[in-house]
């Protein structure tokens, strides 16, 4: 009932509350205080709507996934520490494995979302934000194609004055493997690594101390920029898709982050390949 | 060289600007969903051969879980023993590697490193969100989890994943849950 601690390789520190939500993080004696969440943008029903080519919410606010209060389990391998994680269910339709290997020096969230509900005619366009109290500056940093870390700044172009039309989606870039915010004052950048291509940002309602994700999109509504049909992928039973993927969270100093996240980035994109034969238990002497 | 050519083709068909950006209609992303399937299970059977080079005395055909990312392997999940054989295609060494393999319950799992030694093993539950993806057709409740020590750069490790119906010393250890309820 007064959460848990759990220490990892080089020092690192993940704190859970006791709902079994993540609460802290402490690397090198420097504690930031870090939430997670799932939210969702509401697509249009009037006007231009969001689509396969457009992110376009009816509002510039996101509401929580969760109708309820979220459950968590914790399970800890107190023998060998080869396993330490939390089952967090938000909703029916949105599910989360948060795992700290001691062997490694990330924490890894490997969710589940979908199908999501459309029963209210309402598309839904879900986020995972990750909210600290870290001081970045109202910037962040996305790769362009896993090579250079492109600096982004909110309401900001560099080459251009910039006029606000789309207040949440002009904040929105390409992540194809990695996103990290940066605090100078306290030398710590937060990496979050990508298992695929994504839309992300700084969180509109904080931009300091925020990264959002774009995880899944089902929307009711073509965007009429030519695809002719609504972004509503059927899935396997015809009720939607579900999509199951990774984030790895690192949290270090800003001079050693990238010496992280780049060999990480590469065991990503190429992971071991698992083949299986089948044998009897004898047959190990024999090999 | 026709059987990889074929993934060559997926793949510059994917590099279509639909298909790079998700923008095609749904007819068609069934279609590059097909075309990437068909060129990978063509891929599976080179690899298939090269296993059958290297290793003459095998000659089962390697089955591979195209469906591990929703935690269901039918080559792991049916009570069988099996070797379990990991390629790093990376140009350096993965050291302490986590590896974890869907399983049902009603077994006892043990996991064998190349000589023939136990190596630690632990068993999860499966989470019921990831049970329930709808079109999961398995049996696996659990997650069979064990750390690989050292993956060599480009290179092939095989373990093995004993199956009994009796308890073993060195068994894979039942990790219960404990709820969160501040």
């Amino acid at each position: 009932n007064e959460g848990i601690r759990i220490q990892m390789q080089d020092g690192l520190i993940v704190e859970f509350d006791s709902n079994g939500t993540i609460s802290t993080m402490i690397r090198n004696d420097q504690s930031i205080s870090i939430s997670n969440e799932f939210r969702f943008y509401r697509g249009a029903d009037i006007g231009r709507h969001s689509g396969a080519y457009i992110f376009r919410p009816s509002e510039q606010k996101t509401f929580p996934v969760n109708r309820k209060k979220m459950e968590a389990t914790l399970y800890i391998d107190r023998k060998f520490g080869i396993v330490q994680q939390v089952h967090q269910q938000f909703d029916s339709y949105v599910g989360q494995i948060i795992r700290m290997d001691e062997k490694t020096d990330y924490v890894e969230f490997d969710f589940v979302v979908g199908p999501i509900p459309v029963n209210d005619k309402i598309g839904k366009e879900i986020i995972t934000r990750y909210s600290t109290n870290l001081e970045n500056d109202e910037t962040f940093y996305t790769d362009a194609n896993g090579r250079q870390m492109l600096r982004r700044r909110w309401n900001y172009r560099p080459s251009w004055k910039y006029e606000i039309q789309e207040p949440v989606s002009g904040n929105y870039y390409p992540v194809n493997s990695r996103i990290a915010i940066r605090d100078v004052g306290k030398s710590l950048q937060m990496t979050i690594m990508t298992d695929r291509s994504q839309g992300g940002s700084l969180s509109p309602e904080q931009i300091n101390g925020s990264i959002d994700l774009m995880v899944h999109r089902r929307l009711l509504h073509d965007d009429y920029f030519g695809v002719g049909e609504p972004l509503n992928e059927p899935g396997v039973d015809g009720h939607g898709l579900v999509i199951r993927g990774r984030h790895l969270l690192l949290l270090d100093q800003v001079e050693q982050a990238a010496v992280k996240h780049r060999p990480l980035a590469q065991e990503m994109f190429m992971e071991p390949i698992i083949s299986f034969t089948p044998f009897q238990s004898s047959t190990i002497m024999n090999n | 060289e026709m059987n990889i050519t074929r993934m060559r083709e997926a793949m510059g068909v994917m590099q279509h600007h639909d298909a790079v950006t998700g923008t095609e209609k749904q007819h068609v992303a069934f279609n590059y969903a097909k075309m990437l399937d068909a060129a990978m299970t063509q891929c599976r059977h080179v690899i298939n051969e090269s296993y059958r080079k290297l290793f003459p005395s095998q000659t089962e055909q390697h089955q591979f879980c195209p469906y591990l990312n929703i935690s269901s392997c039918p080559a792991t999940e049916m009570g069988e023993s099996r070797m379990i054989h990991l390629y790093n295609p990376l140009g350096h060494r993965l050291v302490n590697r986590t590896i974890r393999l869907p399983v049902k319950d009603g077994y006892y799992y043990q996991i064998r490193n190349q000589y023939g030694n136990t190596i630690p093993s632990v068993l999860v539950p499966i989470p019921e969100f990831v049970r329930k993806i709808p079109g999961r057709i398995s049996v696996a409740n659990k997650e069979l989890v064990f750390r690989v020590p050292i993956m060599e750069s480009l290179g092939i490790t095989t373990m093995y994943m004993d199956v009994t119906e009796k308890k073993q010393p060195y068994s894979a250890v039942e990790i219960e849950g404990e709820k969160f309820n501040g």
